[in-house]
């Protein structure tokens, strides 16, 4: 897209352009315009999430690489198409007849599959962890430490797998981005909502079979806390004991 | 070699038969790809099609080109069509009609309403084996979520993050008209 972009004279070494605050950390861009970047045809971007703080579900068009550069924490990512692997049937009790097992036949009712919540993949995310992402699949993090979880990725802007320009877009599919898409030119005073809010509420009501009150809710236009919010009370989801959690097994 | 291999390679396939058909509701339409699954030489185009057609007051479930631009060119009737871009704008809100072009793309989240008899359309995508997800529905995005972070990323409650992950059954076609089954799970 840029004749002689690669014809550099001197490199140097970059710190971040851009810093986005939100409730929870804050998100730092590096400028992709720097000739360097901009010859590698790549944008990069660091996450940096407090204890407590989830990174809400976002995605790319470009594949992007991430790396864990400190911290713990879980991660998420939504493949179109997957089935809900991760199930939670905790509320059921074998054979019982008393309050939980009527609560649960509710649920099953509800949910037509006898599930308290049931989805996909849920990941124990630890430093040094590298996690490819595909374009186009919705990703979040979680931080279940106690301290901040860094997560440096790499968008890949120039492959073919990005169809759009060469500028990292991100697509939120909940929270906002008060600041607005800053790095990319001509945006800087547009702030970034997330993808429902550009849909009229009726739409979502319909579409999700939801009440337009709650149709409203899911566009988060009353919603400062930006893209890394904090969770209030347990975050319960679905995930697999880590090893070091394991009880010990007997030996014979 | 060529005779028998580049040669004689399937260039031609039907999407209009509603009998090949992907996705089928008889009351709602149907939707049929064409990828290079289907026809091998897409994969050397790296192209791929998609057709629709759609009764009145059917609804194409929200959802996005994870991976390809589209272009949707409308063949008959007319439909409500809304696109979202990145940046959470509506950057289309209207009436398409027969013989008019809409360029999608990609990540640009779409919603189609057939406002007319029947809405017939075709969309070519830039990739393959182009995928979508899509945002409600059974197979969305929602359902993989769990419901912890649905309820702290709209600040609702885990009920309400219930109703908006389940109540949807459908996966790419449902039906827009009638009242909504409003905050009661079908």
């Amino acid at each position: 897209q840029f004749p002689n972009e690669c014809q550099l004279d001197q490199l140097s070494a970059l710190e971040p352009s851009h810093v986005l605050k939100a409730e929870a950390g804050r998100i730092e861009v590096w400028d992709h315009h720097a000739p360097q970047l901009r010859c590698s045809g790549v944008a990069f971007v660091r996450y940096i999430i407090e204890s407590k703080g989830l990174y809400l579900p976002s995605f790319f068009s470009t594949a992007k690489l991430s790396f864990v550069a400190k911290g713990k924490g879980l991660m998420g990512r939504v493949i179109p198409g997957c089935a809900e692997t991760f199930q939670d049937s905790s509320v059921f009790q074998p054979g019982g007849q008393g309050q939980q097992g009527q609560q649960g036949q509710g649920q099953e009712r509800q949910m037509g599959q006898g599930f308290r919540d049931m989805h996909q993949k849920v990941e124990h995310l630890r430093t040094g962890d590298t996690i490819a992402t595909p374009p186009g699949v919705a990703q979040w993090f979680y931080n279940d430490g106690n301290q901040p979880l860094v997560i440096v990725s790499v968008l890949d802007l120039a492959s073919h797998h990005n169809q759009l320009d060469r500028n990292p877009r991100p697509f939120h599919l909940a929270g906002n981005n008060p600041q607005g898409q800053v790095w990319v030119q001509g945006r800087e005073q547009q702030p970034q909502k997330n993808i429902l809010n550009g849909f009229a509420p009726e739409v979502l009501a319909k579409a999700f079979k939801i009440d337009v009150r709650t149709a409203q809710q899911l566009q988060n236009q009353q919603d400062n806390r930006g893209n890394i919010v904090r969770v209030q009370g347990p975050f319960s989801v679905i995930r697999p004991p880590l090893r070091s959690q394991r009880p010990q097994e007997e030996v014979n | 070699g060529l005779e028998e291999t580049i040669c004689s390679a399937r260039c031609t396939d039907n999407l209009d038969d509603p009998s090949n058909a992907d996705v089928y509701k008889p009351q709602l339409g149907y939707i049929s790809t064409l990828n290079s699954y289907d026809l091998p030489i897409l994969r050397f185009l790296r192209l791929s099609a998609l057709r629709g057609s759609i009764r009145q007051n059917a609804m194409v479930l929200p959802q996005w080109n994870a991976n390809a631009n589209a272009v949707l060119y409308v063949t008959d009737g007319e439909a409500h069509v809304q696109v979202v871009n990145d940046n959470g704008d509506r950057v289309f809100d209207g009436q398409v009609s027969q013989g008019q072009l809409l360029a999608i793309p990609q990540g640009f989240s779409v919603v189609k309403r057939a406002t007319s008899e029947q809405f017939r359309w075709i969309e070519f995508k830039t990739n393959a084996n182009a995928q979508i997800n899509t945002l409600a529905g059974r197979t969305s995005v929602m359902r993989g979520l769990p419901l912890e972070v649905i309820s702290n990323g709209y600040q609702i409650s885990l009920e309400e993050a219930r109703r908006v992950k389940f109540n949807t059954i459908e996966t790419t076609l449902t039906h827009s008209s009638g009242p909504a089954s409003y905050g009661r799970p079908r």
